[in-house]
């Protein structure tokens, strides 16, 4: 059986709502080493990998690999029942026909208590090949999302640029172009709003917006976020949280 | 115009 206590029920918050627009039922695969899922979008241009590592919850028990076949609309709903700071239990039996979810205030004096009935989801998993990426960027998160959300007022794709020293994401329209240029900062006193770029060598990619924008509702995952990038090779969009991490994988635009 | 390539032509079925 399943058994897993979060401390803070935000964290399964933010990780479904960072989800839950580009995917929408998809297996959790319990096992003893944490939580894991795999999904594509319907599309298949973008896949999306979270892992949420037993260390992050106390206590943690799996015995057996246990697939939670969820649909992510439902278990929003069931989330807005819980406030950030609830600690959260899940439990699941070898089986499941449900999972059961219980939220407790921190006084402990309130708790709530929900099931939500499971899916058979036949869902094919891919492998993601290790990468030596041409191009790392760090970049706060929040400016991510903001480049993103303005550049898709003007336009479908946006490509990324990265250099020794800066990175630059720009774009063409029907209502003209723009561009975001970035150089690589340390800031000493708040290190998450530093832009760090490690370059083996310059590339320049082209992306949907679209899945991007989708990408930065995961900000709330975490203040920083990286993009590893290579030619030809799918961009990797990463959010680290403290036991785990939500990564997005986009295809490229490929062609002239 | 660029072409959107499918994720499924870098990451194999496992």
């Amino acid at each position: 059986m399943l058994e897993a206590r979060l401390e803070q029920a935000g964290v399964l918050k933010k990780v479904v709502e960072a989800i839950k627009d580009l995917v929408q039922d998809c297996n959790f695969d319990c096992n003893d080493s944490g939580i894991a899922l795999q999904a594509m979008d319907n599309s298949h241009v973008a896949l999306v990998s979270m892992s949420l590592s037993h260390e992050g919850f106390s206590p943690y028990r799996c015995d057996r690999n246990i697939a939670l076949g969820i649909n992510l609309n439902s278990l929003t709903k069931v989330l807005r029942a819980a406030q950030n700071e609830d600690i959260l239990t899940l439990k699941a039996a070898d089986s499941p026909d449900s999972l059961n979810l219980v939220f407790e205030n921190t006084e402990r004096d309130r708790s709530s208590e929900y099931d939500i009935k499971l899916m058979d989801i036949d869902q094919e998993h891919l492998g993601i090949p290790d990468t030596d990426y041409s191009a790392t960027v760090v970049l706060p998160s929040a400016e991510f999302q903001r480049i993103c959300r303005d550049l898709s007022q003007l336009s479908e794709s946006v490509t990324i640029e990265a250099s020794k020293s800066s990175v630059k994401f720009s774009c063409s329209g029907d209502i003209g172009n723009g561009s975001v240029n970035l150089r690589q900062h340390q800031d000493l006193e708040k290190p998450d709003q530093s832009t760090s770029i490690e370059l083996v060598e310059p590339v320049s990619l082209t992306f949907s917006l679209k899945y991007l924008v989708n990408f930065c509702k995961a900000s709330a995952l975490s203040p920083t976020v990286k993009l590893s990038l290579s030619t030809d090779v799918p961009l990797l969009v990463e959010y680290k949280m403290e036991a785990g991490y939500v990564r997005f994988y986009l295809a490229p635009k490929i062609g002239d | 115009k660029k072409a959107q390539g499918s994720i499924m032509s870098f990451f194999g079925k496992k």
